[in-house]
């Protein structure tokens, strides 16, 4: 453990506080994904029906289409699941397996914003070519004074 | 009581969503914000709180031309940013927080800004956790319209990347919001380079120089090579130049010979002359003479207020701008040179027609990294041609004018901030 605390214990993590969810396996990376934009209004269909109301309670704004009668897939191999897992992982400077694999999950589970992710701006315009270069040939060796890395604020 | 307030912050939205501009971006130039009263922060003082935000909103601030100020007094619905705190179901929002670890905060659209309570929050003087300036800097960008941008060293990317020393708004984030709204423009006062000396470690004198541009009361370093300015600008002209008028100054003259190294400041009919030994204004000089001085009296010949200057090492010659007038003043016999004053566009011609700022300039710029003069007026500046280019094309008139440009796309990112930000 460390040899000391912050003195306002603000580095002790405080035990009333509820934890997250994290992404843990197929239903929770399937509760991310439908989340946070990567797959649109998809509803994999789970045996378990409790889940079922789960997902519902969690997306009120995701109208649940039923898949009525069909049995789905082996969850991971679900299609609309595997290109949305790609979608992530290409984004995210993953290995693009559509596996739900522990880098994945760790992603997953990093702090983030909570706002959806499935709007993706176009290519930002390059710096344009007009930086200044330093002319070497001056007689009088002129240079611009640059204060470097940012100063904290 | 919640109930109740569920009910304001709907009304208050459906209200919002009606005069809301049909786009994704604000049209006010003014936006105001405000910290909910019911969503303090349980972990970080409400000074803290108002003090990150506070930054947040300035360096949005300092790369668009839109102000932000905080507002505890107006109608709710005319504040434009809420931002609270809360945890699990919270603020009458529909996106509940999933505790400690993973979403740590959201945006809405038409400006609330929601934290999850449960996170640990830090102020910027402290490392550990989550940096709360960070965060909020991320969610004002949605706020103001910025979706997620998956690219490395970009602020609106979806995770958490805990903060080097210190962040920034980079260069691509500067384009996305003024892809929005466009970027900042607007006269200047004066324009310069402040050349100083200095003795490096093996005794060598070497020249260095850094750019100004002034404006009201405040001022921006603009950094060259970075082609922005310094990050946290404006300052005031107060905190940065001691002596001198706090605003609206005129004109910087540097008169710089074999024999002379002479700083002036010029506003109205009044000159200071500056001492970079001190950085501060000289009180009077060796004979005891006080300053300011009449700008007649130092320069006979030159009538004051003037509407921009600057100072010709070739002709060693003052150049005064005053209406559509120029007047030279020879710096070694210290008059005024004779068949002087002349009109403007007769001394800086035009080199495409009747493309010439004509009269009050606000500013007369010789550049260092350029290798150039510039005459400022408005949002746009006009070059003079230097003797490079007369260099590959003799035909050109020396100090003719190339065609007005726009001030913003050659020096980028020079942008107001509310007085109320102006000193944090």
């Amino acid at each position: 453990e460390k040899l000391f605390h912050m003195r306002d214990h603000s580095d002790i993590e405080p035990s009333n506080i509820q934890q997250a969810q994290l992404v843990t396996d197929f239903v929770s990376a399937q509760l991310f994904l439908s989340k946070y934009g990567w797959a649109e209004n998809v509803m994999w269909e789970d045996t378990n029906t409790k889940d079922n109301e789960h997902l519902q309670d969690i997306h009120p704004m995701e109208e649940a289409t039923a898949n009525s009668g069909k049995r789905s897939p082996e969850p991971t191999k679900n299609p609309h699941f595997i290109e949305a897992l790609k979608k992530f992982q290409k984004l995210n400077n993953l290995k693009v397996t559509g596996r739900l694999d522990d880098a994945t999950i760790t992603a997953m589970n990093r702090p983030r914003c909570g706002v959806p992710d499935n709007q993706v701006l176009k290519n930002i315009q390059e710096r344009p070519s007009k930086t200044e270069n330093m002319s070497k040939t001056n007689s009088t060796k002129i240079t611009n004074q640059v204060d470097g890395a940012p100063k904290k604020r | 009581s919640k109930r109740f307030l569920d009910q304001i912050m709907f009304l208050d939205k459906y209200k919002k969503e009606q005069e809301a501009p049909r786009g994704k971006v604000f049209s006010k130039k003014l936006l105001k914000w405000r910290m909910i009263g019911e969503g303090y922060s349980s972990q970080l003082s409400v000074t803290e709180q108002r003090y990150v935000f506070r930054i947040a909103f300035r360096m949005w601030s300092e790369v668009m031309p839109l102000d932000f100020e905080e507002d505890n007094t107006s109608p709710l619905s005319q504040v434009d940013i809420k931002l609270g705190f809360g945890r699990g179901r919270h603020l009458g929002c529909s996106r509940e927080f999933d505790g400690s670890g993973q979403e740590f905060a959201h945006a809405w659209f038409l400006g609330d800004i929601h934290f999850d309570d449960d996170e640990h929050f830090t102020a910027p003087s402290n490392d550990n956790g989550i940096s709360l300036l960070k965060v909020a800097v991320h969610e004002i960008g949605h706020v103001l319209g910025l979706s997620h941008i998956h690219r490395t060293g970009s602020i609106m990317q979806p995770n958490y990347i805990p903060q080097e020393s210190g962040f920034e708004l980079d260069w691509s984030d500067r384009k996305a919001i003024q892809n929005l709204y466009g970027s900042c423009e607007g006269p200047f006062d004066t324009v310069f380079d402040f050349v100083r000396k200095e003795r490096n470690q093996y005794g060598e004198t070497t020249v260095r120089y850094n750019t100004y541009f002034f404006r009201n009361g405040w001022y921006w370093m603009y950094e060259n090579r970075n082609n922005r300015t310094r990050y946290g600008d404006p300052i005031t002209i107060s905190s940065g130049w001691h002596g001198i008028p706090a605003e609206k100054i005129d004109a910087f003259v540097h008169v710089w010979t074999w024999t002379k190294d002479i700083y002036y400041f010029f506003k109205g009919t009044l000159y200071w002359r500056y001492d970079t030994e001190n950085d501060k204004a000289f009180s009077e000089d060796s004979q005891g003479k006080t300053y300011p001085r009449l700008i007649s009296q130092g320069f006979p010949g030159i009538p004051g207020p003037i509407d921009a200057a600057y100072f010709d090492r070739r002709t060693q010659r003052i150049y005064f701008f005053k209406d559509s007038q120029v007047f030279a003043f020879d710096v070694n016999r210290n008059h005024a040179v004779p068949n002087f004053p002349k009109k403007i566009v007769d001394v800086f011609p035009a080199v495409a027609r009747n493309n010439h700022p004509g009269t009050n300039l606000d500013a007369a710029y010789y550049s260092y990294s350029h290798k150039a003069l510039f005459l400022f007026k408005g949002k746009h500046f006009w070059r003079a041609v230097s003797d490079q280019d007369r260099q590959t094309n003799p035909a050109l008139p020396l100090n003719a004018l190339f065609p007005q440009q726009a001030i913003s796309e050659q020096w980028f990112d020079i942008c107001n901030v509310h007085s109320s930000l102006l000193k944090l």
